[in-house]
């Protein structure tokens, strides 16, 4: 089977350790690619080891971009990616991911044998080439990375709302604790409130910030601890998921009562 | 003296509660208005005491907006206004910036004899409408709020990218603190770093909370307390400052070896 996923999540949730994660629990037994939608590039460094060189740095530089100029091959044989942003205050943030997207589709990168293709999106604003990977068909899946904070909960609604523009469909809901009282329970009843469901839950563990700091990731420095069997049970959890919702996201007046009750 | 002044920063870093707070604290003695530049639209709630139509939504209803119909007096006359965003997946998500803005323009409402003009605006990507108040030149003077986590001093040399490419003035950074390990000296290294400067602290305080619960500021609801004084000795060092500079932002590795030293 061909899974292509997107992770979406507002900014620092945790989308690029869940991703970056789960392709290498994924690479045991699959090919996989990881594909960076984020302007801050940095999806793939704990796969490769450090920065790639974006998409968009590539083109400035070459006009004529080949394959091996933009996928590298990291962990495991994890194939990477990254589209990179433009300056800050210089067109569109999303600019990144559509040139990227139009340069794999182009160079046939998505016509391979690949098993798993990942896109890590930013979260933040649902527009622009952060809509890409939904309104383009470049995933056919989405999950969203949330915790148990306001703030979290409002930018997974607010994705919702754009899963549900575009007519993507929603997979569940990765609940990424931050440690907060009733976190889980609060998780839960927020996907059931927007018609869908917690796919995973993963622990908060110092072991990603150890292997973080190594360039690497849990599953290549921790194999054996709790946190990588977690990331392995929700990579199977997401390639096993056949539910798939349009969500149901909650206006504003409904979402501040949901919370605050 | 009249001050046009943008606050920016990483979404829910604290700009609303930091703008609503300076913002009453500048009515004891200005005429002040609050335009806020975030789709989440809750940047004057607590000022007026529940949330405002946006921009975009009262022009969905009326072809021709008068000025009652978008600015709306909050506590102790702060004028506010919310400009609101377009349904998520629709088009940029900046574009109620720009729609507010020119209405706001068209209206007469900056001709006004105004003393303070505040915007609040999403600093997450800055681009489309969120690059309208550097851009257009409706803010003169640039605050960056920030805490000591890595997420929002990576937000706040984003910001700072912007500010430098469109040719802003930083007036300095803003730590609203999360109480984290060295936060003060952690933001003011970060601050001497982009050539800029420390211009207030703001502590982390359970008032923000029970006063937001009650839809109101701190300065409000806890008018004699430490931190309705620190949100007005933010407002004075604000108001008196005339030390501006264009940011000099660290690239990517700078950042990393700045942050992990
Ligand atoms: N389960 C976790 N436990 C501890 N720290 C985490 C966990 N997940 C993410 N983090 C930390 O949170 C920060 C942001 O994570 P990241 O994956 O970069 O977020 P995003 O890609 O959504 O911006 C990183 O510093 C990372 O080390
Ligand atoms: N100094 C502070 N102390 C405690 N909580 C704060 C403080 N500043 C902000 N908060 C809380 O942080 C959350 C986000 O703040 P907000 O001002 O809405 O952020 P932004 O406008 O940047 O998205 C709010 O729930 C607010 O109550
Ligand atoms: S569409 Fe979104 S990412 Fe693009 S300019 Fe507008 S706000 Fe920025
Ligand atoms: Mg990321
Ligand atoms: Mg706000």
């Amino acid at each position: 089977k061909n899974k292509k996923i997107a992770i979406y999540g507002k900014g620092g949730i945790g989308k690029s350790t869940i991703v970056s994660n789960i392709a290498a629990a994924y690479s045991e037994n699959h090919k996989v690619i990881v594909i960076g939608c984020d302007p801050k590039a940095d999806t793939t460094r704990t796969l490769y080891g450090k920065r790639l060189p974006t998409v968009l740095d590539v083109l400035k530089d070459k006009r004529q971009a080949q394959i091996e100029d933009v996928v590298f091959e990291g962990f495991n044989q994890v194939m990477c990616v990254e589209s990179g942003g433009p300056e800050p205050g210089v067109g569109c943030a999303g600019r990144g991911v559509i040139v990227s997207m139009n340069l794999l589709d182009k160079l046939g990168v998505f016509s391979d044998d690949l098993d798993v293709v990942i896109y890590d999106v930013l979260g933040d604003v649902v527009c622009g080439g952060f809509a890409v990977p939904l309104r383009e068909e470049f995933a056919d899946e989405v999950y969203v990375v949330t915790s148990g904070e306001y703030m979290a909960l409002y930018a997974a609604n607010n994705i919702s709302k754009g899963i549900k523009k575009l007519k993507g469909n929603l997979g569940g809901i990765i609940c990424n604790c931050k440690g907060i009282e009733n976190e889980e329970k609060t998780v839960s009843e927020f996907a059931s409130a927007i018609g869908s469901r917690v796919v995973g839950v993963i622990a908060r563990s110092q072991l990603v910030q150890k292997s973080e700091y190594d360039a690497k990731t849990v599953m290549e420095k921790f194999p054996d601890s709790k946190q990588a069997d977690s990331y392995r049970k929700l990579a199977r959890d997401i390639y096993d998921n056949d539910k798939f919702t349009v969500p149901n996201p909650m206006d504003i007046d409904e979402f501040e009562e949901f919370f605050h009750k």
